[in-house]
């Protein structure tokens, strides 16, 4: 996946970072100190649908569909995340005990056209 | 985009940086909530000494690491995340109840989100005796639960420990919060009490590091994701 950069328009990730301690969530959220929210953001023109983030095999094989369904009829392609992580929190709940958990698929590391 | 101009992918003009902030922050705030099943942000009423913290977060890697040897402990198999399943690890602090000269009380609650469609794998209580004096004490632990039918608690299990020397002991519970939540409960209740003329168990003050605690493992499982390929 590639990381947004400068004025880059093109499908990539693009890195935001959710401070607890900035939004006041720091008394409850034992660990960690803050959330990496990335998120895919940018074009996917149809040249470069299924471009990595996914098997290059693939990019060939929506390739050679859309040439043999005539290029107009393509759906669109997005931007997609392609590759996730879990969110680790250490916490306290409402009853002030204190709950470990894992959020699955909460942090984007990389992203791709469909 | 650039700043005024229509974004080329959904036509949109681009919001402005500290517009786009806030609604990033505010997207942020909504996920974890909603995926802990929290309406709203927990108020921490009472937060955990960091020492009773830090003592509790070894007994449960400890106690992770006995799992992982006595394979005959109930553990339920490792399952992929994002299966529908969610697994949690929890501490809960005793709160102090009633007590007289030869028992004490103590409330353990476990979370709402939790309780309905949870499965425990494990949970124990971790008990702290001070200087129980000379010779051998007999205690009686007595896993209380309130009774579905009325005001009363019914004995949900009884277990004998002698105590000789200060230090921790151990008990499972696993079954009784389990029961608990079947029943839609939040509340166990542990009765500890001494024969003889033994004073009550000598137990560690509540902000001392060795506070009384349950330490469970559970899982729950998650409205079922459609996964998109």
């Amino acid at each position: 996946g590639i990381d947004c950069s400068g004025d880059s328009r093109m499908c990539c990730r693009k890195e935001f970072f959710v401070d607890f301690k900035e939004i006041g969530w720091e008394d409850w959220i034992i660990q960690p100190e803050g959330y990496q929210m990335n998120y895919c953001v940018g074009l996917c023109p149809l040249h470069v649908a299924g471009i990595p983030g996914l098997a290059a095999s693939f990019h060939t094989a929506v390739l050679n569909l859309i040439k043999a369904n005539n290029a107009d009829a393509a759906a669109d392609s997005c931007c997609v995340p392609t590759q996730r992580r879990p969110l680790s929190l250490l916490y306290y709940d409402r009853d002030s005990n204190i709950v470990k958990t894992d959020i699955p698929d909460m942090i984007v590391d990389a992203c791709g056209c469909t | 985009a650039l700043k005024g101009a229509p974004c080329p992918a959904c036509g949109l003009t681009a919001l402005a940086p500290a517009a786009q902030r806030d609604i990033l922050i505010a997207l942020a705030k909504q996920s974890i909530l909603s995926k802990l099943r929290l309406p709203d942000r927990p108020n921490i009423t009472q937060p955990t000494s960091r020492g009773a913290l830090l003592t509790a977060l070894r007994g449960m890697r400890a106690q992770r690491v006995d799992t992982a040897v006595s394979p005959g402990m109930p553990r339920g198999g490792s399952v992929r995340p994002g299966m529908g399943v969610q697994e949690y690890e929890m501490l809960s602090f005793a709160e102090s109840g009633s007590s007289t000269s030869r028992s004490t009380r103590l409330h353990f609650r476990f979370t709402q989100e939790l309780s309905g469609s949870t499965e425990i794998l494990q949970a124990t209580l971790y008990l702290f005796w001070a200087d129980p004096g000379p010779g051998t004490h007999p205690v009686t632990v007595r896993l209380l639960q309130p009774d579905p039918t009325g005001p009363n608690v019914t004995v949900a299990s009884e277990t004998r420990l002698e105590v000789q020397r200060a230090g921790w002991t151990t008990l499972d519970v696993g079954q009784a919060v389990q029961s608990l939540f079947s029943q839609g409960s939040q509340r166990l209740t542990v009765e500890l009490a001494v024969a003889e003329d033994w004073r009550s168990p000598r137990l560690a003050g509540h902000s001392d590091s060795h506070w009384p605690f349950v330490a469970a493992q559970a899982r729950a499982r998650t409205p079922h994701r459609v996964r998109r390929r």
